[in-house]
């Protein structure tokens, strides 16, 4: 799965998710990637989602939603995704990741799997990582 | 607001033959997408050119590259969505096409529904001119292998994701 999200200067927001699903999936299968609230979610009032991780899980956590509804609380990007996250993981033992950006112009990634590729580029700087806590910034 | 473009490339056990060029593969997306913005690209331009640069690249599942079905077909779902008019569009299981995230935009702008699917998705593709490609096009060797090697070890099909290093990768939505 791949996944964009975005904030403009005028604190417009997008969100856009594509996957290939899983290998040996049943025909006709459809994990969350299509899904509103699931596999992505941008509402200029609070920010965009994009998700990643075991479809199943994430459809039955509406992850996307649950993590634009705890931004929309006031805590940070991270925070939120983190929140999302552990209630997938504890509620139906499901793995992921997501990347999020708030409508004010705040970043975030957070992943339960062992990796998740990511990069952001702001303020001319290009940010990205692949393993757990990992975070490398390059000058543009 | 300081505009940002984030992009991933899927949560699961990346195994280490992949490390490098799906690091390589998110920074040139986020840079692609950036420069899209500073080109006069609205955010919906953003993130669709993002992920188309994602899709192109053979080391992620999604377009080229995606991950195989039981039945050794390519199955694709995407999604985007405007956040200034919550408007979105998405495709489920459509077949044989290298862009999905094009045809969910086309879907979003050009009708009133939300979600096209399978056969359906693929016949209003072709309408706006994004024909069905030969699936080999799409079809990665790791993705055969892949395959292969889930067949040889079970015929059981059910969602595999594990925390641990030792999972069997099978893809990730």
């Amino acid at each position: 799965t791949v996944g964009c999200a975005v904030v403009d200067q005028k604190g417009h927001t997008a969100c856009a998710t594509s996957t290939g699903g899983i290998t040996a999936k049943m025909p006709g299968r459809v994990g969350d990637s299509p899904i509103i609230g699931a596999g992505g979610y941008a509402d200029d009032e609070v920010g965009a989602v994009s998700t990643t991780g075991c479809g199943e899980a994430i459809m039955k956590a509406c992850l996307a939603r649950h993590i634009a509804l705890v931004m929309e609380t006031g805590q940070d990007v991270v925070t939120a995704i983190k929140t999302g996250l552990n209630h997938m993981e504890s509620r139906i033992n499901g793995f992921g990741g997501a990347i999020a950006v708030s409508s004010k112009g705040d970043v975030g990634m957070q992943f339960s799997t062992p990796r998740m590729p990511w990069a952001y580029v702001q303020q001319g700087k290009l940010h990205y990582g692949i393993h757990p806590g990992q975070h490398i910034i390059e000058d543009l | 607001v300081e505009p940002v473009v984030i992009v991933h490339g899927g949560a699961w056990a990346v195994p280490e033959i992949l490390w490098d060029k799906s690091v390589a593969g998110v920074k040139t997306a986020a840079l692609h997408g950036y420069q899209v913005l500073k080109d006069g690209g609205s955010v919906v331009d953003v993130a669709e050119a993002a992920v188309i640069s994602l899709e192109d690249n053979p080391v992620f599942d999604a377009g080229t590259g995606s991950v195989l079905t039981f039945d050794e077909q390519v199955e694709m779902d995407a999604i985007i969505m405007n956040g200034a008019t919550m408007q979105a569009g998405a495709v489920a299981a459509i077949r044989n096409i290298p862009n999905p995230v094009k045809v969910a935009r086309l879907i979003m702008e050009k009708t009133p529904h939300v979600m096209l699917a399978g056969e359906g998705a693929n016949k209003f593709a072709s309408e706006y001119g994004i024909n069905e490609v030969d699936k080999d096009l799409l079809i990665t060797p790791y993705a055969k292998e892949e395959l292969a090697e889930y067949k040889k070890y079970t015929n059981t099909v059910y969602c595999l994701f594990n925390k641990t290093d030792h999972a069997n990768p099978v893809g990730h939505d």
